[in-house]
C-alpha cells in the first residue's frame, strides 16, 4: 500500500 | 535505518565531498554543470524545508544540513570565488525544459495537495532529472576529469543503494512510496550509460572519454 510516512529519508 | 539507506546516504555525501574536493584542489569547476548543481540545491531547499518543524532524528537533522549548505557552497564557488573557470558555453541545458514540467507533474501527481507535500515531490521529480545538464556537459566535451566521473559514480550510485533501501523496507516493514521509488528508478536509469563508461574505462585506469 502507498503510505507516505513522514519523511524520514533524506 | 538499514544499511542499503546508511550506504546509500555516504555515497551521497562522498560525492559532494568529492565535488567540493575538486573544484577547491583544482581550483576550478571545468566540467561541472553549473545548472545541475543549481538544481541540487533547489532539490534540498524544497525537501528539508521540515527541517526546523519535524525533527526525526540527529542523524537526519545533520545530514540535511550538511547537504543543504555544501550545495549552496558549490554554488559560491562556482559562481562567486571561481567564476571564470565555469565553462557556461558547455552548459547549456535547457533547465526550464526540466523545472517546468517537473513543477507541473507534481501538482497532479502527488500524495497529498499540500504545499510542503508537494513541495516534497516536486523535489523528488527535480532530483530524477537534475543530473542531465552535467551528462549533457560531458557528451558535449567529449571527456570528464577522474575526480569528476568519481563524483558522478558516487552521486549514481546513491540512489541506486536507495532503491535496495526501498526492496527492504518494502518487504521488512510495509513502507513503499510510489513517487520515490518509480522517480529514483529514472534517476538510476539515467546514470546507466555512464556507469557503462566509468566502470569499463576508469577502472581500468583510462580517463572517462565518450567515444567520438
Amino acid at each position: 500500500e502507498i503510505c507516505s510516512m513522514p519523511k524520514d529519508e533524506l | 535505518m538499514n544499511v542499503f539507506r546508511l550506504t546509500g546516504d555516504i555515497a551521497h555525501l562522498l560525492a559532494i565531498i568529492l565535488l567540493l574536493m575538486k573544484i577547491w584542489k583544482t581550483r576550478s569547476c571545468a566540467g561541472v554543470s553549473g545548472k545541475s548543481q543549481m538544481m541540487f540545491a533547489l532539490v534540498f531547499t524544497t525537501r528539508y524545508l521540515d527541517l526546523i518543524t519535524n525533527f526525526i532524528s540527529l542523524y537526519n537533522t545533520t545530514m540535511k544540513m550538511i547537504f543543504i549548505a555544501s550545495s549552496y557552497g558549490t554554488l559560491y564557488l562556482m559562481f562567486l570565488k571561481f567564476r571564470a573557470t565555469y565553462d557556461s558555453n558547455h552548459d547549456t541545458f535547457r533547465m526550464e525544459f526540466l523545472v517546468v514540467p517537473v513543477a507541473g507533474l507534481s501538482f497532479l501527481v502527488n500524495h497529498d495537495f499540500s504545499p510542503l507535500e508537494i513541495l516534497w515531490t516536486f523535489s523528488i521529480y527535480l532530483e530524477s532529472v537534475a543530473i542531465l545538464p552535467q551528462l549533457f556537459m560531458i557528451s558535449k566535451t567529449g571527456e570528464a576529469e577522474t575526480i569528476t566521473s568519481h563524483y558522478l559514480f558516487a552521486l549514481g550510485s546513491y540512489r541506486a543503494l536507495y532503491i535496495l533501501n526501498w526492496v527492504y523496507r518494502f518487504y521488512f516493514e510495509g513502507f513503499f512510496d510510489l513517487i520515490a521509488v518509480v522517480a529514483g528508478c529514472v534517476q538510476t536509469v539515467l546514470y546507466c550509460d555512464f556507469f557503462y563508461l566509468y566502470i569499463t574505462k576508469v577502472w581500468k585506469g583510462k580517463k572517462l572519454t565518450l567515444p567520438a
